[in-house]
């Protein structure tokens, strides 16, 4: 099935900025309290 | 009055814009900075060990880290060419790319906090060009954004 | 008047502002191209790297994984859904088009 941005989060090494990744630990965080 | 109001919405447009590229160049002065601060420290290190680390004992860069409980079970699927890995976890983890990991040896100066001690601060200025120096200077105090209105 | 002179002095504002950002690209160019030459492995690049030790020193939970990929490697890491047994599952995924990747797995203890 083809990724949705609701399904997965992106990262490219040296090609995504650090942000991408707060972004990712900010979603997992956020699920593990849901 | 109608061309007043044009050009104030375009000239919005551009600040935004510019806020925006200030905020990517103090991204890479930090990146810029934090490396050569790591060559130099490392290069020095090899010198007075008079030689190098043995090679199962670093990790090169570009790199990222996966942080997570040591009760955390991981299960992980590797391709046979190592193109392709799969990890599963039972818990949460965190992830850090090689930048962070460099601000957090403080190879970035304390800069990434706006804390950047007066020796540090000189450090920093050493190593990026004398055009770039007004914005180590403001990231020092904590204060980018300032820059652009200083050079209007 | 008013609107005359505020017309002037915004073209004046926008001018600057077309130079000011000009001067940014070309900073960010001079900046991207002196960190590629530091990672390049004829200039610095050897020296690019850090211990186990640095690593551990930075984070406080104790195990990590150590991933060391070829630019352009896409990491994927799945919103988290429950299990079958209402368990959460986190997952990572990592693919790399240009080199194998390399994983360490680095327990404090």
């Amino acid at each position: 099935s083809c990724l949705t941005p609701q399904t997965a989060m992106l990262y490219r090494f040296n090609g995504s900025p650090s942000k991408s990744l707060k972004d990712i630990n900010t979603m997992i965080k956020q699920r593990e309290q849901t | 009055a109608q061309e007043c109001q044009n050009l104030e919405v375009e000239r919005q447009r551009r600040l935004e814009r510019i806020k925006q590229k200030q905020s990517q160049l103090q991204e890479l002065i930090l990146q810029q900075i934090a490396f050569k601060n790591l060559v130099q420290r490392n290069r020095q290190n090899e010198q007075q060990a008079t030689r190098s680390p043995p090679a199962n004992s670093v990790i090169h860069l570009p790199f990222i880290i996966v942080n997570t409980s040591k009760k955390t079970v991981i299960d992980c699927s590797i391709s046979n060419d190592k193109f392709e890995y799969l990890f599963n976890f039972d818990n949460t983890f965190e992830i850090h790319d090689d930048i962070e990991v460099l601000k957090r040896m403080g190879m970035a100066c304390g800069l990434e906090s706006g804390n950047c001690s007066p020796e540090n601060l000189k450090v920093a200025r050493s190593l990026v060009p004398k055009a770039l120096e007004p914005y180590v200077t403001e990231m020092a105090q904590g204060s980018i954004n300032s820059v652009y209105v200083a050079s209007t | 008047k008013e609107v005359l002179e505020r017309l002037k002095y915004i073209k004046t504002d926008i001018e600057d502002l077309k130079l000011k950002e000009k001067e940014l690209d070309q900073q960010k160019m001079w900046l991207q191209q002196s960190i590629r030459s530091i990672m390049d492995r004829t200039y610095g690049g050897r020296f690019t790297y850090v211990t186990h030790e640095d690593i551990c020193n930075c984070f406080a939970r104790d195990t990590l994984l150590a991933i060391q990929a070829p630019s352009g490697t896409q990491l994927e890491v799945p919103v988290p859904e429950k299990g079958h047994c209402g368990q959460k599952k986190y997952q990572i995924s990592l693919k790399s088009r240009s080199g194998p990747i390399h994983v360490l797995l680095i327990n404090k203890e």
